[in-house]
């Protein structure tokens, strides 16, 4: 069996936006302790790793289930959800759905047909690096709106103790600059300088659900993929981007 | 110029 009940439906409407930005579909694993999923996009060029651990929710009930999802469908129905909403997700084993309710001045109740995905056994490479950041998030976005005047990739880099988003274009350049005593900046952990690129607009896909005040931690080395982690509603997401490279 | 790497190459 397995039910959840979410206090805010609007705050699980935010962890289904961002990994819908990234994945058609997804398998949930859940659990006595929680929910988890694990997922490449399907160019291989980005993991959104889930964890939402019972905790977060009003009520949780479950044994072991892998809940296959298309993401499309169930981000359509979660932006049915009303601000005090109460979201309740009950699986129906006889029927192969899953139920998602949402609790307000009326039951409204949707039921979603479930995918056959297996689940990955995909896990986060323990890759170690060399810089970590604690930054708002909406300084982040910022710097990535900044880039995206200039060019469709770009830069982050550690130098000399400041962590640097950097564009180049054919023509215009942008750049912006954290030093460590920035009210933006939660705090650096600094190892060597670095610098790697990505595609800005999975960078940005990924930071779409952080509200801006929310709390990034961004790993960052050169040439390596960048990770980057925040926690909603009481889940843990994680991502994981591979980088471009001078060919 | 650059090129995009997957993750499957960081995967060991």
């Amino acid at each position: 069996m397995f039910k959840a009940v979410i206090s805010e439906a609007k705050e699980f409407k935010k962890i289904i936006d961002a990994a819908s930005n990234l994945l058609d579909e997804i398998c949930f694993e859940v659990s006595e302790d929680g929910i988890k999923a694990r997922a490449m996009d399907p160019s291989h060029v980005a993991l959104v790793s889930m964890d939402i651990p019972k905790e977060a929710f009003e009520e949780y009930e479950a044994d072991v289930h892998d809940i296959g999802i298309d993401l499309e469908a169930f981000k359509k129905i979660m932006n049915r959800a009303k601000a005090k909403d109460k979201l309740i997700l009950e699986l129906d084993e006889e029927k192969n759905k899953l139920n998602v309710i949402f609790k307000g001045t009326a039951r409204r109740k949707f039921a979603l047909a479930l995918y056959d995905v297996s689940s990955s056994n995909l896990q986060v490479p323990d890759i170690e690096y060399p810089n970590e950041i604690l930054i708002k998030a909406g300084a982040f976005v910022d710097a990535l709106k900044d880039a995206d005047l200039v060019n469709d990739h770009v830069a982050l880099k550690v130098d000399d103790g400041k962590f640097i988003i950097y564009a180049k274009g054919d023509l215009n350049e942008s750049e912006t600059i954290f030093e460590e005593d920035s009210e933006d900046i939660i705090s650096m952990n600094i190892g060597e300088n670095a610098r790697s690129t990505f595609n800005l607009e999975y960078l940005k896909d990924m930071t779409k659900a952080a509200s801006s005040d929310d709390i990034l931690k961004i790993c960052i080395g050169t040439d390596m993929p960048v990770k980057i982690e925040y926690d909603i509603g009481g889940a843990n997401l994680t991502f994981l981007l591979a980088p471009r490279i001078e060919s | 110029k650059t090129k995009q790497l997957t993750l499957e190459a960081f995967f060991k």
